[in-house]
């Protein structure tokens, strides 16, 4: 484990706690897709198949558990806690699942490092990843008015998979280890589709100005 | 050995 991956996965970790947070004391989730939030839940179901067959350390399975279940529990929030939900935008956050979730599996079942059900799993986990964040990007843009949690939730979210790909570099330098071309595409287009929000996030943080993206 | 499994990242 290097410096690179622990920073990527406390990022995610904080994104996550930065949610919870908004949901659990302020009791909001205002301008949080739920779409996003079941794909994500879909992602780690199908990426951790293998957490109690394929043990690597505690520090994994640990973190596993912690993202199984904080996925888990936002959507149920979302869904179901009787003032979380009044709060969502459900009007807004229409963007439909099945245009994300179909073609990934299917790109899953063509393209694959092996063809097993985990490996098939954990490659459609890989594509739905990338992408799992466009809803939460269009309702961003509808909403306009965004607050700062959740600004720095989608923030966080991004920084993640960047630094994953700096591990990635380093890993392909330093060990003898390298992840496979599919995860680096994966991993370039999830940050890329983020770059335009870092963009106006980094102009608010400098200009100390409201985050607002352009219509 | 080279490539990237077992997966080890998360």
């Amino acid at each position: 484990m290097n410096i690179f991956r622990l920073a990527g996965d406390m990022t995610h970790l904080f994104s996550v706690l930065v949610l919870l947070l908004k949901i659990h004391t302020i009791k909001s989730c205002a301008g949080i897709s739920l779409k996003t939030q079941e794909l994500y839940a879909i992602v780690f179901a199908t990426r951790y198949l293998d957490i109690f067959t394929n043990h690597i350390s505690p520090y994994n399975t640990i973190m596993k558990l912690i993202f199984l279940g904080s996925s888990f529990s936002i959507v149920w929030y979302m869904r179901y806690h009787k003032i979380v939900r009044r709060s969502y935008d459900k009007d807004q956050d229409t963007f439909r699942h099945y245009i994300l979730i179909l073609p990934c599996l299917i790109l899953a079942l063509l393209i694959n490092e092996k063809f097993t059900f985990k490996e098939v799993m954990w490659t459609f986990s890989l594509y739905l990843e990338a992408v799992a964040i466009l809803p939460q990007l269009v309702l961003l843009q509808r909403t306009r008015n965004i607050d700062n949690l959740t600004g720095q939730y989608v923030f966080l979210l991004g920084a993640y998979r960047a630094l994953y790909i700096v591990n990635w570099i380093y890993r392909y330098f330093t060990e003898d280890h390298f992840v496979h071309w599919i995860t680096w595409v994966c991993g370039l287009v999830q940050t890329l589709l983020c770059a335009d929000f870092f963009y106006y996030y980094f102009q608010s943080w400098k200009n100390n100005m409201k985050l607002q993206l352009p219509a | 050995k080279g490539g990237s499994e077992p997966h080890d990242e998360l």
